[in-house]
């Protein structure tokens, strides 16, 4: 049969490959052969002879004996693939479109295993082969493609190289958990392999972030389904453990990744999940020299990386959606009407099951709620350099005012969500974290809150108190925060109702 | 809740999780450095 | 939403409390270790870790893995001294005899790494042989080379057997010379 011919193929290039180097001229002249002699002539055979091949080297994975040499096949199969990516002529399509047949009959192969009932689908072999393609890429691309004699090529394998990476986070995107949970740990360790995530990056003008964004939401997503209460099972922690320790891994190496997209990594995280949030929100960027939180001379307005706005890579006005106009006006002239529109459109229509610390559900819509106080803090932040700092650190100020306004006439639901997300932006020194710090004291001691004070400033307690009671790491300006409210001869916490209320808090404060 | 089939496959997925020898470069032939050599069975005999 | 809800995150040894959540993710863990087995930081200094991450878990990660290197031209084709023939031949060690005047030419460290990198070859019996001349000696128990600090003068024993002195000897794991007092039996030694 056609098949058979193609495995007969195959095992002739993995013997071959036994015997010479890779870079070898025989190696050449097979390819060659195997272009001219019609094997990969159409598309449709190509996809055949790479359906045939990995099937081949899956079914070799599974019958090899496993503590000997597993992979041969697929070790071959991938330098295959490989070199017909840098020899062939494309003339008939293009190289993204050879890369998205060959990840397509991956994805086929896989898929019909995966599904296959009888349980023998092992993920190994699949990981193997991404492994080893990332692997081949990595080598070719060094130094950008100088080992590529010819220059035409070489340049055309540079022009691609962030397609490679963006083909190759998309088709990752099709394998995820959800869809392929007999993956999910080969998976995970993909979208964190040393031949991918440190490269996608540094890609240059951030060009990998979006997809990669993607793949780490898709693993939240996935946590946040199985993360229910009372009932975690074994492998769902594994897979937080790992995803916690990835997450460590790239605030040392590429801080300002998780720096600019704390936004849309608030939006899908697990809301129990306080350690990881404080991890990203920790996050600070390199060579940026911190001063202690804690100390007594510390002055926020006076140091001089408060005055920066830090970058977003995703700009929060973009799900503001409907709501943006009155935001923008309310900014401009604050009005009644103009915030019964905001307040109004942040109702949700149905419930959100969200599974938080003391809540199940919610009312109001958390991600609108995010973009507007983010849209705001930015805002302030450029008028603060565009004007001065008295037309933003001013509670007269429309910045302000809207804050304090949802906040004001929000149900308690409204105001928890506004006040966590405003802590959220609680970070390393810069004009976010500063501005916020001055909001929050502000509103924690304010006298316009009529005879909702109390419940404002508890909510605003429980806020801090629960991302500071939390194993470290603590973000900058939260600790800062916390510190002044300690030290303040104007707050006293132990004096507070509803502090005296809960024993276990006021513990906690009178020892701190 | 995880259906039962997600279930058995996500452990499945869990006890045959890759490791890093699994993530290291492919092996390859390379032409050998050099020719075997009976040597002294003191010397380790791993590389 | 209030001070309330946190009482259970307060209490994580109560029994009724603690199954509402799962402590290891709200209130985490000491970090320490985790950092550790990533190496932040590694000799006291940040390193990029992320080029060379074995595995998302700890427990995964008990092998390193080849991170991306590239080896320029011109180390791959160092005329007479590594090459046999032509310059499109990888460098070869096949004679005992014709290429121990090649060895001679490589730093200890090389010798070292050949010696323990090629087992059961023709290199590893020229390194063997090239090391002895440098005056380093192979302990047959500890797998590992030494030579007598030139700074001490060794202790013999009395029956001849032995001698205690100080010895630099060479770490295959850590990779580097490492001075040590010794209690040295000569028939340990080749």
């Amino acid at each position: 049969t056609k098949t058979e011919k193609y495995h007969l193929v195959f095992t002739e290039w993995v013997k071959l490959l036994q015997r010479v180097d890779s870079d070898d001229k025989i190696i050449f002249v097979f390819i060659r052969q195997l272009i001219e002699k019609g094997v990969l002539a159409q598309s449709d055979s190509f996809v055949e002879f790479i359906k045939a091949s990995l099937e081949l080297s899956v079914l070799t994975f599974k019958e090899s004996d496993p503590t000997g040499e597993v992979f041969t096949a697929i070790d071959a199969l991938g330098k295959l693939l490989m070199k017909l990516f840098v020899y062939q002529d494309f003339n008939k399509y293009s190289r993204s479109e050879y890369m998205n047949i060959i990840f397509s009959v991956f994805l086929l192969v896989f898929a019909k295993d995966h599904e296959n009932g009888e349980g023998s689908f092992n993920e190994r072999p699949y990981f193997k082969l991404l492994s080893n393609i990332l692997y081949e890429w990595s080598i070719l691309r060094n130094h950008n493609f100088i080992k590529v004699s010819d220059s035409q090529t070489r340049k055309e394998l540079a022009n691609y190289d962030v397609d490679f990476y963006n083909t190759f986070a998309s088709y990752l995107h099709s394998l995820q958990p959800f869809a392929f949970p007999g993956f999910s740990f080969a998976w995970i360790s993909l979208i964190s392999h040393r031949m991918f995530l440190p490269i996608v990056l540094r890609l240059p003008q951030h060009g990998g972030w979006e997809k990669l964004m993607l793949l780490i939401i898709d693993l939240f997503k996935f946590l946040d389904q199985y993360t229910i209460k009372g009932n975690i099972s074994d492998a769902i922690s594994v897979v937080y453990k790992g995803t916690i320790r990835i997450i460590l891994g790239i605030s040392n190496d590429v801080p300002d990744f998780l720096i600019e997209n704390h936004y849309e990594l608030m939006n899908n995280l697990p809301a129990t999940y306080i350690q990881l949030k404080n991890v990203i929100l920790s996050a600070i960027p390199l060579k940026m020299l911190v001063p202690s939180p804690y100390g007594v001379e510390l002055d926020v307005d006076a140091l001089e990386s408060c005055e920066e706005p830090p970058m977003v890579f995703y700009d929060p006005v973009a799900d503001i959606a409907s709501l943006k106009k009155p935001v923008d006006n309310y900014l401009r002239i604050p009005s009644n009407s103009l915030l019964k529109t905001i307040m109004n459109g942040l109702l949700r229509e149905d419930y959100e099951l969200k599974s938080g610390i003391g809540y199940d559900t919610l009312t109001v819509n958390s991600k609108l709620v995010r973009a507007i106080v983010l849209h705001v803090v930015i805002e302030a932040g450029l008028e603060n350099g565009r004007t001065s700092s008295n037309a933003v650190f001013n509670t007269k100020s429309s910045y302000y005012q809207l804050l304090f306004d949802l906040v004001h006439e929000g149900s308690i639901e409204l105001k928890f969500q506004v006040i966590q997300v405003m802590i959220e932006q609680l970070r390393y020194p810069n004009i976010h974290t500063r501005w916020m710090i001055f909001v929050l004291k502000n509103m924690f001691t304010s006298e316009g809150w009529s005879d909702e004070k109390s419940t404002v400033q508890e909510i605003i307690l429980r806020s801090i108190i629960e991302r500071i009671l939390v194993n470290k790491p603590h973000p900058w300006g939260l600790s800062v925060i916390f510190t002044q409210l300690l030290r303040s001869d104007k707050v006293k916490l132990l004096e507070l109702d509803f502090i005296k209320r809960v024993p276990e808090i006021e513990n906690i404060i009178k020892q701190l | 809740e995880m259906p039962n089939k997600m279930v058995s496959q996500l452990e499945s997925s869990l006890l045959n999780c890759p490791d890093s020898l699994d993530a290291d470069s492919p092996y390859l032939y390379q032409i050998p450095l050099s020719l075997p050599h009976p040597t002294s069975i003191f010397f380790p005999n791993e590389p | 939403f209030g001070l309330e809800a946190l009482v259970p995150l307060i209490k994580p040894d109560d029994k009724e409390l603690s199954k509402i959540y799962d402590h290891s993710m709200t209130l985490g863990a000491d970090l320490t270790s985790m950092l550790h087995s990533l190496g932040i930081p590694r000799d006291s200094k940040r390193h990029r870790v992320l080029d060379t991450f074995q595995s998302p878990w700890a427990e995964t990660s008990r092998s390193e893995v080849e991170p991306t290197f590239f080896i320029p031209d011109s180390f791959t084709h160092i005329p007479d001294v590594l090459q046999s023939n032509t310059k499109d031949t990888p460098p070869s060690f096949d004679s005992v005899q014709k290429d121990q005047q090649r060895v001679a030419l490589f730093q200890d460290e090389t010798l070292f790494y050949l010696f323990y990198k090629h087992p059961g070859t023709v290199i590893q019996e020229l390194t063997y042989l090239e090391l002895r001349k440098r005056n380093w000696r192979y302990h047959k128990t500890l797998k590992a080379w030494l030579t007598k600090d030139p700074m001490m003068e060794p202790v013999v024993s009395n029956d001849g057997l032995s001698e205690r002195g100080s010895y630099v000897f060479f770490d295959p794991q850590r990779w580097e010379k490492c001075q040590r007092e010794f209690l040295l039996f000569y028939n340990a030694i080749m």
